[in-house]
């Protein structure tokens, strides 16, 4: 038996909008430990790791582990019948081969239920080592994301370099090219603002921005967005999910033919 | 020209 009780549904309703343009069908893993989920694109160039911890339910039974395959898609039709204030119950059967969600509204004078049947996925469950990154940079998650969607009306590729200037984002199309370096700055009026360089050793990688502007759709679930980077591993781009978790995106670079 | 890399080339199953 599982039975997930979420007041704040809207994370839930934002994690899936987060998700569903990136990956199609994926495995949700239910444990003791939380509600996530490992998946990647279909081209296998981009994975996302979510992560809903217990503790961040107000209700969390969960009797054995359950995997359940369900199309993102879909999922997301359903929640957006949930109102952004609506508490959103998670329910299904150890063995059963459907999830139930629950949507009460704040008044608790309305109560929706919506059964979907689950699928029969594959998993391709990926071991992610932990990792000495050569550079960590947090920032706002707006101007990350502004950042890449500038950058797309320009090119398809960005070269993302950190030094101790900063961080750089470059791009190259017909129309000519472009750069944009954020610089440390770490004296605003709230930390959300800041942006922190960690660097170890300079780095200087290049992505496919179609990817990064997919990542950005996570926007609203945290102010702040943190890039990890490493010559000899895929980016990282995490958004922290307040007292629940977080939601990872990995983006294997582009390198030299 | 670059090519792009797959994530399956960093990380394995497990």
């Amino acid at each position: 038996m599982l039975e997930l009780r979420l007041v704040q549904g809207s994370l839930l309703k934002k994690v899936l909008e987060a998700m569903k343009d990136l990956v199609t069908d994926a495995n949700f893993d239910c444990s003791a430990t939380g509600f996530s989920l490992q998946a990647m694109d279909s081209s296998h160039v981009a994975l996302v790791a979510l992560l809903l911890r217990s503790e961040g339910f107000e209700h969390y039974r969960c009797d054995r582990n359950i995997t359940m395959g369900m199309n993102l898609n879909n999922v997301s039709k359903l929640l957006k019948c949930a109102g952004n204030d609506d508490i959103i119950t998670i329910k299904a059967d150890d063995g059963g081969d459907t999830v139930t969600f629950m949507f009460e509204n704040p008044k608790q004078d309305k109560i929706s239920d919506f059964e979907m049947k689950l699928m029969d996925l594959d998993s391709e469950h990926l071991g992610i080592p932990d990792a000495e990154y050569h550079a960590i940079v947090r920032m706002p998650s707006l101007e990350f994301s502004r950042i890449c969607k500038d950058l797309s009306s320009i090119g398809d590729t960005v070269v993302i370099s950190v030094t101790k200037e900063g961080i750089k984002f470059s791009t190259r199309g017909d129309i000519g090219n472009a750069n944009i370096v954020c610089r440390q700055n770490t004296t605003v009026d709230k930390p959300e603002e800041a942006t922190v360089i960690q660097m170890n050793e300079a780095v200087s990688l290049t992505f496919a921005l179609r990817y990064l502007n997919s990542f950005t759709k996570a926007t609203s679930l945290s102010e702040t967005v943190t890039i990890s980077l490493s010559s000899e591993l895929p980016l990282v781009a995490e958004y922290k999910i307040a007292d629940m978790g977080y939601i990872k995106f990995y983006l294997a670079p582009k390198i030299e033919d | 020209v670059r090519k792009q890399c797959q994530i399956t080339s960093f990380f394995s199953p497990g």
